[in-house]
């Protein structure tokens, strides 16, 4: 694929090598130009600087940027991987890396508990689900009582919170997962395998010969 | 939210119901 030489991609900000980024995730480097071809496309969607932006971010989610979500604002966090407010293509590529059917189940089940630890405190703590819980109600409008909403904290924590300290360590989520495994599922992303099917210009801006791929 | 009864459901199954957690969304031309 040495025919169509360019720098262009070079010029982005937070560009990496693919092949090595294929090297330290499950992509191959195909993928990760057909990524890039993703990439390109999500970060010029509303300031063409390189970059992904929340907004960025939540327009390619929603096809709305107006929308606000708690989630999608956890989920942007850690692919902020550097902490800057936004997301380049080396971040793109290594936390969509989590989301590849061959990840590890570990890994998955770490990103699930980082997602749902709010405040980072290495807990996740009731008052943080009772806040995803009314999240998720008002996404969907559905409607709980209150009490309703505490019967079912109730019976999570009954469930996962093992030492019942009244929050989830990492060792106690890794067992209720196992318990549990459906709640992975999000973690899985079926089109990561059928990427460059999907992006199949990729081929048009290689950098790398064939023999690398 | 899911076609189960929320009530039947711990927590974490109704949170990952939510749209923002649906990241195939991004492939989708």
């Amino acid at each position: 694929m040495g025919c169509f030489h360019s720098t262009a991609s070079r010029q982005f900000p937070g560009y990496e090598d693919p092949v090595f980024l294929a090297s330290q995730t499950a992509f191959s480097v195909s993928e990760v130009e057909a990524l890039f071809e993703l990439y390109k496309s999500i970060s010029s969607s509303v300031i063409d600087d390189g970059l992904i932006s929340k907004e960025e971010f939540q327009l390619a989610l929603f096809k709305n940027k107006k929308k606000e979500n708690l989630f999608a604002n956890r989920v942007f966090d850690l692919f902020d991987v550097k902490h800057k407010g936004v997301v380049d293509f080396g971040d793109f590529v290594r936390t969509l890396n989590f989301f590849h059917p061959n990840a590890s189940q570990e890994d998955k089940i770490d990103f699930t508990f980082r997602l749902y630890d709010l405040d980072g405190t290495g807990f996740i703590e009731r008052q943080e689900v009772r806040q995803m819980l009314i999240a998720i109600l008002c996404e969907s409008e559905l409607k709980l009582a209150d009490e309703t909403i505490e019967v079912i904290l109730d019976k999570t924590f009954q469930e996962a919170d093992v030492n019942q300290d009244g929050k989830i360590d990492r060792s106690e989520w890794q067992q209720f997962v196992s318990r549990n495994p459906s709640l992975l599922k999000i973690m899985t992303l079926p089109y990561l395998r059928d990427i460059t099917t999907t992006f199949p210009s990729f081929v048009f801006h290689s950098e790398v010969d064939e023999m690398a791929t | 939210v899911a076609s189960q009864n929320p009530v039947t459901m711990n927590a974490f199954e109704l949170i990952s119901t939510s749209q923002g957690l649906n990241l195939g969304t991004l492939f989708e031309k």
